[in-house]
């Protein structure tokens, strides 16, 4: 391999400002990727607090960002994810890069004053998003 | 390309939503909310804005509620993982008092007669019964902890429909209870389970119930403890309380899933071992993976 190295040595060296940061560029993770954000609302900004009682503050949360190329193994991704990225970067744009989606929930309890003044204590099924995936 | 269909629904109720106002040509005919058409919490959420302001509650059935909701929800409102219990709606009734109650005879312990109606048509098809209680809430200044026997006989009047061809047939039921009283002890429970369970199953929406209680001290309490007379003040008249279990997809059924909702894979035995510290989270599935069988 000591001609393949010296031919490599006898390329003009290009200015590495300019190579090296286009050279990381496909390593390092994508800044806006897929993940879950915060969202605290209070029923007092809705106006609805006169019949919420509780919780007081409430935290939905929501899913946003890019997915990646690698979503398998981070996002428990389906293979047919992967395929949707290919088809998009290699076949045909139209077709949409897969979606940063809630992948699984939390419930929330919810205490409210009814038309007729009774109370209600109930507890509602995926009220909170707990997780991430892309699909 | 279109947005997947459930997307498309949600967009398109909350755009119907944020227009429709009761009355309205999309608003159901009967104002009445049909748990299908609407999240019964989203319609909570949509019907306040446009609706008359909403009758408010009793202040101490209030506080009881809240107290509750504490006992069942953390800050945030998520379920406490800890609870045991199968229900996962809680209703509280303030009676309509048919008459001026007589005021009981607080020096041995009889609670005044009680002649209420209950208007229960915020119970939907879906919400199972599982227990009933009657609430009273008390100022007991006994002295000292003294277990407190109550009996009572309670009559219900059917009020639905069905009696209206014929008077309506008392169903006289006499309730044994016994409950604990300790110092400034608030409330009293008293289990009604069996007469509201045939109406809400029937989904009778009027519940009359009339009658009353004596509390007496427990004989085989330590003579000191039974010195003087047994001082109840009843504050107001009960509230009825259902524990229900809501069978519509929208409720939360936590007993059903494992605490950490994983998959339940076959060999539980070949699961990897508990991270440290999860034991109790391993103990839990092992309790609730019991109860479960």
């Amino acid at each position: 391999g000591q001609d393949a190295v010296g031919s490599q040595l006898k390329q003009p060296l290009v200015p590495a400002a300019l190579n090296l940061s286009e050279y990381f560029k496909q390593f390092v993770f994508p800044q806006d990727e897929c993940e879950l954000h915060d969202f605290r609302l209070s029923f007092s900004q809705l106006k609805w607090d006169n019949w919420i009682v509780a919780p007081h503050r409430y935290n939905p949360r929501y899913c946003k960002g890019d997915c990646p190329r690698a979503v398998g193994h981070r996002y428990g991704s389906p293979v047919h994810t992967v395929v949707q990225n290919i088809i998009y970067e290699k076949l045909d744009s139209s077709v949409p890069r897969p979606s940063c989606v809630p992948a699984r929930y939390s419930p929330l309890s919810v205490l409210t004053i009814e038309p007729g003044g009774s109370i209600a204590y109930k507890e509602y099924e995926d009220m909170i998003a707990t997780k991430c995936t892309c699909r | 390309s279109q947005p997947p269909r459930a997307e498309a629904w949600v967009a398109t109720n909350a755009a119907l939503e944020s227009e429709v106002e009761p009355g309205s040509s999309l608003w159901p005919a009967d104002g009445r909310d049909r748990p299908g058409l609407l999240p019964p919490l989203f319609k909570v959420l949509s019907d306040g804005r446009g609706e008359a302001p909403r009758l408010q509650p009793d202040s101490r059935a209030l506080q009881y509620m809240k107290k509750l909701y504490k006992a069942y929800a953390t800050k945030e409102g998520i379920p406490k993982a800890n609870r045991n219990h199968l229900y996962n709606t809680v209703r509280l009734f303030t009676p309509w008092v048919q008459q001026k109650q007589a005021p009981g005879r607080q020096e041995t312990g009889v609670l005044p007669p009680a002649d209420l109606l209950f208007n229960l048509d915020r119970v939907t098809a879906v919400e199972h019964l599982i227990k009933s209680v009657l609430l009273y809430t008390l100022d007991s200044s006994v002295s000292v902890s003294s277990a407190v026997q109550c009996v009572c006989s309670l009559v219900m009047k059917e009020t639905g429909t069905s009696s209206q061809t014929q008077p309506s047939t008392p169903r006289p039921l006499t309730l044994q209870s016994r409950f604990e009283f300790r110092k400034k002890h608030k409330w009293a429970e008293i289990d009604v389970t069996p007469l509201l369970e045939p109406l809400v199953a029937s989904s009778e929406s009027h519940v009359h119930l009339s009658g009353n209680c004596t509390c007496v001290k427990d004989q085989q309490q330590r003579p000191a403890a039974q010195e003087g007379p047994l001082n109840l003040t009843v504050l107001a008249s009960p509230s009825l309380i259902l524990y229900l279990n809501d069978t519509s997809a929208q409720a939360y059924h936590g007993w059903y899933s494992l605490p950490y909702r994983r998959r339940p894979s076959r060999g539980l035995r070949q699961q990897s071992r508990p991270a440290p510290g999860a034991g109790e989270e391993a103990a839990q599935v092992g309790r609730s993976s019991r109860r479960q069988r």
